[in-house]
């Protein structure tokens, strides 16, 4: 066994040498086999993306282009296998999509092109990659990162789905406000009956998980924007959609607690320093049916402030919440046939689609901002726990 | 500064190197 004398960081170059038959052993033990609730919990974040990449920068370092080559396509693959085994679980997922944009990032950081080495030390400028070029590469990684995206957001909404039609409108945790229940009420009364449904503070929770858990894994801050940003739509999209097909959900009092919910939403996203990242906008359609609830609904002047109050409602929408609202006490009517023909008339020039439902299915398009790192690549050790200890640190 | 350019390696698409795969999961049980 050779005697293992310590070296100084200074007299590494960030690289990592492996042999051509462990290219498998890599993968499997970096990424088939890495258990993200495990051993990778205590892991620095994007390690298996940098530990890749020192892999990738010793093969150009050495000139062998098809050792770069089966790298990428090994690396691509397996990350795609363990994704299509373990897909529905959101840790999985995050932390692959974490690692996958940081080797992308690592891809542009090191790869010479000068828009992508303004913030570099002059020692991460030496590490630039000698021989090849991968921007079509980059390209591919690039694919993979928006298709575990969408696989993130779909594991998201299996979790969230559940939860949103109880917490954001069955629940009631504004006690008082019904009044004599609209009739079709479906509320539970049994304190044991509400045990097992979900509330408001199930979903706050959900949120923060999902937070918690993309922070770990170092997901880049401009990504974990815009995942927030469709998972605030996802909840809106949902709630709105089902109180337009439930009278029951059509009452002032409804009203009231959607937009106790929505504020307590925005204090979520204020407390996580997210208020900038277009999530509150996307929930403009059910702040504005809440608001619809709540408003008189009478007079001329009444159709005109609603006309004006619900631009991002289309008409299907304001007509339907009209139909559906019902009165929960003696002091309240039903909206009147003419008050809605009024509303109709005045909304018939509006240039837009008959559609009532919102598309629960729809995912913004999502961007990867470059995001490079300051970690210098000679400094990274290899905890045991990864069994990598084929690898040769250069 | 560079004394020559890189090399550029042209890359399979996704959708090719998944193609490329299915013979690769044939293998496994």
């Amino acid at each position: 066994h050779p005697v293992n004398i310590p070296r100084r960081e200074k007299d590494f170059q960030g690289m990592l040498e492996y042999k051509k038959e462990d290219e498998l052993k890599l993968v499997k033990n970096l990424i088939l086999e890495l258990k993200p609730r495990g051993v990778a919990v205590n892991l620095i974040p994007g390690l298996p993306a940098y530990i890749l990449f020192m892999c990738l920068r010793h093969a150009d370092y050495n000139n062998d282009d098809q050792k770069v080559r089966t790298l990428l396509t090994s690396t691509i693959n397996s990350i795609k296998k363990i994704l299509k085994k373990r897909g529905d679980d959101f840790e999985t997922v995050s932390f692959w999509l974490a690692n996958t944009c940081r080797f992308l990032h690592c891809l542009k950081q090191y790869s010479g092109d000068e828009a992508f080495m303004k913030h570099n030390t002059q020692r991460q400028n030496e590490h630039s990659l000698s021989n090849f070029d991968l921007a079509e590469y980059r390209q591919v990684i690039s694919d993979l990162a928006i298709q575990i995206y969408q696989q993130l957001i779909k594991c998201m909404e299996n979790i969230l789905q559940p939860m949103i039609v109880s917490g954001m409108l069955e629940h009631e945790t504004i006690q008082g406000v019904s009044g004599v229940k609209p009739t079709g009420l479906r509320k539970r009364t049994s304190s044991i009956a509400d045990e097992g449904t979900y509330t408001l503070d199930s979903i706050l929770r959900q949120l923060g998980a999902f937070h918690s858990t993309m922070c770990q894994h170092g997901t880049d801050p401009e990504l974990i924007k815009q995942v927030v940003k469709q998972q605030f739509y996802i909840i809106g999209a949902v709630t709105l959609n089902n109180l337009l097909l439930r009278k029951d959900m059509c009452s002032w009092s409804k009203g009231m607690q959607i937009r106790y919910n929505v504020s307590q939403l925005e204090e979520w996203l204020r407390d996580k320093g997210l208020m900038t990242c277009g999530a509150k906008e996307t929930l403009e359609p059910l702040i504005q049916a809440a608001q619809l609830l709540q408003v008189k609904k009478k007079t001329d002047e009444d159709a005109e402030a609603i006309c004006s109050m619900c631009l991002a409602l289309t008409t299907a929408q304001i007509v339907k919440v009209l139909n559906l609202y019902t009165p929960v006490n003696e002091f309240e009517e039903r909206v009147s046939v003419s008050f809605i023909r009024t509303i109709q008339t005045r909304l018939r020039d509006r240039c837009e689609s008959p559609q009532l439902l919102m598309d629960t299915k729809m995912i913004y398009p999502v961007t990867f901002p470059f995001s490079p790192s300051s970690l210098a690549l000679e400094t990274i050790q290899i905890p045991s726990s990864l069994n990598l200890a084929f690898l040769t640190r250069v | 500064p560079r004394s020559r350019p890189r090399v550029l390696l042209k890359a399979p698409t996704l959708a090719e190197m998944e193609e490329m795969n299915i013979s690769e999961e044939e293998e496994s049980p």
